[in-house]
Order: C-alpha cells, then sequence, then structure tokens
C-alpha cells in the first residue's frame, strides 16, 4: 500500500 | 505605497491560472526582490513557489516589505478582465485593504481600473532548503502535460525512473498499464524540443497524478519544464518565466507502507 508523505517531513515551517 | 507595471501582463493571467485550482488563499509579498508567493494546498503535499523578480517589472516600487491575503480564485476573476495585450498594474496603499489592477489597452485608449479585497490569511512559510538532486530532467513542457494527462486516464499515480536509458514515467490501474520513456534528445531544431537528462544516480519515485496535472497547468507559461528528482525529497517541477523568474511545485512523493 502506498501512503501519501507530507512535506512538512522535508521543510521547516518557518 | 506599492506600484507594480507589468507590460506582458498576460503573464500575470497565465501564473493565476497556474495557481488557482491548487492553492484557494495565499498571500502575495512584495519586496526590493520581487513580487512572491508561497503556499501549500490544503492537503499539505503541494507547495508552489512563485517568484517575478522586479527588474521584471517595467515600474517596480514598494517602498517597504508588504504581504498582501488575496483570494486566487477571486484574483482570477479580475484578471480575466484582462486583455491579452493589456499592460497590467499592481497598485496598493500602505495600511489599506484592497489592491488595485489596472488594465491599460496597449494603444492607451481603454483604462480598467479593478480593486479588490485583501484577506488576512495566516499561512504556514516554509523553508526551503538549496538541495543537490540525483536526476534532472528538461524537456518540452507540451510533451510532459500529455505524459501526465495520458496516463491519468489509466491510473492514479506515476513512478517516475531516471536512468542512464532516459526518464520513464508509468502508471497501473484497472485495465492495465502504461510506460512511457523520454531518451535524451538534443539533435533538435530549437532548444526547448530537447529533452536534457543530467543524473547523479539512478531514482525512482512515485507521485499523485492528480497533482502532477494541476502543475502542467502553468505549461502557457513555459516552453520547457525542469523536474529534479531525489529518492529523500519532494520533486520539483520548475516553469521558468521567461526573463522574470519561475513557478516551482514541490510534491511530496508515496512511498510504501
Amino acid at each position: 500500500i502506498l501512503i501519501q508523505v507530507y512535506l512538512s517531513i522535508y521543510f521547516l515551517i518557518l | 505605497m506599492l506600484e507594480l507595471r507589468l507590460v506582458q501582463g498576460s503573464l500575470l493571467k497565465k501564473v493565476l491560472e497556474a495557481i488557482k485550482d491548487l492553492v484557494n488563499d495565499a498571500n502575495f509579498d512584495c519586496s526590493a526582490t520581487g513580487f512572491s508567493l508561497q503556499a501549500m494546498d490544503s492537503s499539505h503535499v503541494a507547495l508552489v513557489a512563485l517568484l517575478l523578480r522586479s527588474e521584471g517589472f517595467e515600474h517596480y516600487r514598494c517602498d517597504r516589505n508588504l504581504s498582501m491575503g488575496m483570494n486566487l480564485n477571486n484574483m482570477s476573476k479580475m484578471l480575466k478582465c484582462a486583455g491579452n495585450d493589456d499592460i497590467i498594474t499592481i497598485k496598493a496603499d500602505d495600511g489599506s485593504d484592497t489592491v488595485t489592477f489596472m488594465f491599460e489597452s496597449p494603444n492607451q485608449d481603454k483604462i480598467a481600473d479593478f480593486e479588490m479585497k485583501l484577506m488576512d490569511i495566516d499561512s504556514e512559510h516554509l523553508g526551503i532548503p538549496e538541495a543537490e538532486y540525483q536526476a534532472i530532467v528538461r524537456m518540452p513542457s507540451s510533451e510532459f502535460a500529455r505524459i501526465c494527462k495520458d496516463l491519468s486516464s489509466i491510473g492514479d499515480t506515476v513512478v517516475i525512473s531516471v536512468t542512464k536509458e532516459g526518464v520513464k514515467f508509468s502508471t497501473r490501474g484497472d485495465i492495465g498499464t502504461a510506460n512511457v520513456v523520454c531518451r535524451q534528445n538534443t539533435t533538435v531544431d530549437k532548444p526547448e524540443e530537447a529533452t536534457v537528462i543530467e543524473m547523479q544516480e539512478p531514482v525512482s519515485l512515485t507521485f499523485a497524478l492528480r497533482y502532477m496535472n494541476s502543475f502542467t497547468k502553468a505549461t502557457p507559461l513555459s516552453g520547457t519544464v525542469t523536474i529534479s528528482l531525489s529518492s529523500d525529497l519532494p520533486i520539483v517541477v520548475e516553469y521558468k518565466i521567461a526573463e522574470m523568474g519561475y513557478i516551482r511545485f514541490y510534491l511530496a512523493p508515496k512511498i510504501e507502507d
């Protein structure tokens, strides 16, 4: 099963 | 006081068409560097980053950094009232809760102004670090759009794989499977028709086609698209905006559970 990753895993929330 | 005069007003119309379905509301930031925007889609898996550099405007006055919250659907409605050849000027006064779009026909015989209400948007700004990508593919934007459209009639996700053979776009669905391979091709009449693959190491990632198709709405902005891939980063799909800047879409991959 494929799950969608969120952007916050990669980028810092400023 | 803010006053930005863009002779090629159609660029702004195209930018709005490219992003309005992905993002509902966004803050446009105006600084000495230029007119920019960074916004995530509502599900926080895709991000759009736009930059229109100040040098690309015929007149660029921005006395202090200003962030203007706009509903992109409403902004698009207003910009649709501008002719494709019109000069567009964006104006706002300090502390004002409105922005004015002024449209001038090329021979100055028609001048229109549309005032739009601004909104307060509490948006999260993301820090996007500079990164080295394992593979960078540059190809005709229309070709990329065609592939995304074709594959989305077969499946919901696309696997993008870059090897020394080329870049492969694959999908599978209930009715079957599809694979499109584009090989490096630099022996073309025009540079924008070339497919150029710079690969440090092979990479393969899976993405939702729905978002990819949404990104291809930026196709009218540029003859080429640049796709940057790394196994531990979101994909970057970039459309350069002639002599002005860029629109970049970032999309987080889908991974095996």
